[in-house]
């Protein structure tokens, strides 16, 4: 599950 | 990380550093928006405080240290160090009319009302629109440096990687967030114009200028 929350981008 | 994000990040970092080094280089920061310099490093701040609270990779923290870092360079030059060759003049784009607005709509649209989601989206709806006041500066002065040209290629060119990396993470592995792809094909939409421009000039050897 991918939670948009951890926002693993830059 | 599929290979568009990579890139992104890549263009992003070359932009970052191609703006730094003109000025280091040629001691000079006219016809770069010190306000649209202003504008990332507060986007960059808001959007990073995780990094004291989560981690992701390596190479995410170190990669937004390089960033923050950058950014507060460039100001810094710019308002600092060849603060002689800053061209107040013409640099007069009013930041607060996309601080005002962003802030208030981080407040009405986000993922979760609690201060780091807040900060976070406003960075998100911040940068979208952070570039104007240097395309007002071009558009202001007619021309712009070749060398400028190419930050702003590279710059433009990051959002748009990233919105195939966000077509590939929505197939790939069902993932989206609107309120980073929208602000991300509105971003990407406002150098439609600046594009145009420098592949039918710039990549030809042309400076960049626009029609009277």
């Amino acid at each position: 599950e991918y939670n948009v929350y951890d926002h693993d981008e830059l | 990380m599929n290979v568009f994000r990579f890139l992104g990040d890549l263009s992003h970092l070359v932009a970052i550093v191609i703006l730094l080094l003109k000025i280091w280089k040629t001691r000079s920061c006219s016809g770069i928006s010190g306000r649209s310099q202003i504008l990332f490093a507060i986007v960059f701040t808001t959007r990073y405080l995780d990094l004291f609270s989560n981690f992701i990779s390596v190479y995410n923290t170190s990669m937004k240290i390089v960033y923050i870092t950058c950014s507060y360079a460039t100001v810094y030059l710019i308002y600092g160090k060849f603060k002689a060759t800053y061209d107040f003049n013409h640099d007069t784009f009013r930041i607060e009319f996309l601080l005002v607005p962003s802030a208030i709509l981080a407040f009405l649209v986000n993922h979760d009302f609690s201060p780091l989601e807040i900060l976070w989206t406003f960075s998100i709806y911040l940068e979208s629109v952070a570039i104007l006041p240097q395309l007002f500066l071009v558009s202001k002065t007619g021309e712009a440096e070749t060398i400028t040209s190419h930050y702003l290629f590279a710059l433009g060119s990051y959002r748009l990687l990233y919105l195939l990396n966000w077509l590939w993470r929505y197939f790939s592995q069902g993932f989206y967030d609107l309120i980073a792809l929208l602000s991300g094909i509105l971003q990407t939409v406002l150098y439609c114009d600046f594009f145009y421009l420098y592949i039918s000039k710039v990549l030809k050897g042309k400076k960049l200028s626009l029609p009277a």
